[in-house]
């Protein structure tokens, strides 16, 4: 029975799919992952396989392993220990085909009856969340063990927190007792401004153990590691990848504890 | 009649509300400027009126200026030459509403004929548009006369701008041929890396002309007017909108060739 992890927010641009997918990558060396792409744009499917032209997709997506709740077929494999199901642009959709055509009761939690279905074949699932709050985040959140609240420690981000941290805990109330926030990762992006500071300090007083003590600072090897894809060969790359490994011993800290 | 012009691309968080709010606000100091806020995160309500908890918009706000056509009504007032029709988390209901309740034969024009009623009152109407390509973007583009992409020299940002430039262009063949694609606003995160360099490269090299060539920097200044609101008082403050101004010198050019 894998554990199954969320990392969202509705803010764009804050570092869900580059924490999605490196954290997945890493976790992949001893165990075994399946990453989901739940974002239209695709990104964690570029991150992870290298295509950055996503139409060999077209058509093996996550959107077709739900219709079809049959994921097997559409899991695209990166490495032994690392599988994916892909997300493309028509993953758009999903809001409409839940509206005009599905026709099970429970819209919420088709995700989580399709990730049953491969659920024994790994160890962990993450799955990436896209900047919004519509049907695919709450059929995401809906579908975790655990989901992960990634902040940049900038004033429109800290707006969106509580809109977030609201919609986790109704549907944990509404549909999925069973799941946690797990916690809130925060990033900065230039810790010598006072905005980031201000804005880490404010989300600790008020959120206290809830917050990961490890924080994401900016690398250029990071933001690199979508063109080159994922790497652990030279110094820069170890430096740049020692923050998530931080993150991922806490990670699994806070999991043991539930 | 008001120039009506969007900022977009389906990529979260590279600029889009912050280039918005600035350019209206450097507009608002010599012409009348109507913002109008197409996000349900409600960042540009934030940044122009100062509130970062958006109850007092609770049902005040562009979502009901639709629905009654009677955008007067909700339209609030930042400063003499600019007010903003703010918008709140509510407006994430609008593709639903759109779908369950609107009896309209053209959904795609909903926002341009509420905007035409008070078209007369300004001389600029600029939309902020949310981070994906759902009905919020489609109207909001259908609304438009000319169309800025505002792309963040970086790999998933890059891969986003073909299907951008896409739907544009399918809008204008369908639904509104009037509409152009004015330009592309690059800005770079971090000019030492070879990422954003290769990429704005790329962008020059593919698009040409359409690019503007003003660059968006990263300056801590212009992160943090999201708190203290734009200023223009100290010779940093005009530093960090010295950019916008000159992107604002090469917008007026290329409109006026049309
Ligand atoms: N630690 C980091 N250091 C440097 N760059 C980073 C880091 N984390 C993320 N980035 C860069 O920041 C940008 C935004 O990250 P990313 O796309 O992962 O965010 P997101 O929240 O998934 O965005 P969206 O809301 O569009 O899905 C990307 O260019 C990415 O490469
Ligand atoms: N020129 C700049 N210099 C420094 N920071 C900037 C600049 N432009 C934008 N930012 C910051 O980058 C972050 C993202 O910008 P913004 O929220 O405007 O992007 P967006 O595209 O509207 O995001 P979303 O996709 O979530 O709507 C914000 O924290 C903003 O303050
Ligand atoms: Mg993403
Ligand atoms: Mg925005």
């Amino acid at each position: 029975m894998a554990t199954v992890f969320t990392f969202g927010i509705q803010k764009g641009g804050v570092g869900k799919t580059t924490t999605t997918g490196i954290t997945a990558w890493l976790l992949s060396q001893k165990y075994r992952v399946l990453a989901v792409d739940f974002d239209s744009q695709g990104n964690l499917t570029q991150l992870l396989t290298g295509y950055d032209d996503l139409q060999i997709f077209r058509e093996k997506t996550v959107l077709e392993a739900i219709k079809t709740r049959n994921p097997r077929e559409y899991i695209y494999k990166v490495s032994d220990n690392l599988h994916i199901l892909p997300a493309d642009d028509f993953l758009s959709q999903f809001a409409r085909w839940l509206y005009t055509e599905y026709r099970g009761r429970q819209k919420a939690t088709v995700l989580k009856e399709t990730l049953a279905v491969v659920s024994d074949d790994y160890d962990y699932i993450l799955i990436d969340l896209p900047p919004n709050l519509g049907e695919q985040t709450i059929n995401g959140i809906t579908a975790a063990d655990h989901n992960i609240v990634v902040l940049q420690a900038e004033p429109f981000c800290y707006n969106a927190l509580g809109n977030y941290l609201e919609i986790l805990v109704a549907t944990q109330e509404q549909v999925n007792p069973a799941m946690n926030v797990l916690g809130i990762l925060t990033s900065v992006i230039d810790p010598r401004t006072g905005v980031g500071q201000g804005i880490l300090a404010r989300t600790r007083d008020e959120y206290k153990d809830l917050v990961f003590d490890t924080i994401i600072h900016r690398r250029a090897r990071v933001a690199e590691f979508a063109i080159t894809g994922i790497e652990q060969r030279t110094k820069n790359d170890r430096e740049a990848l020692q923050m998530y490994e931080s993150f991922i011993e806490e990670l699994m800290t806070r999991v043991s504890e539930y």
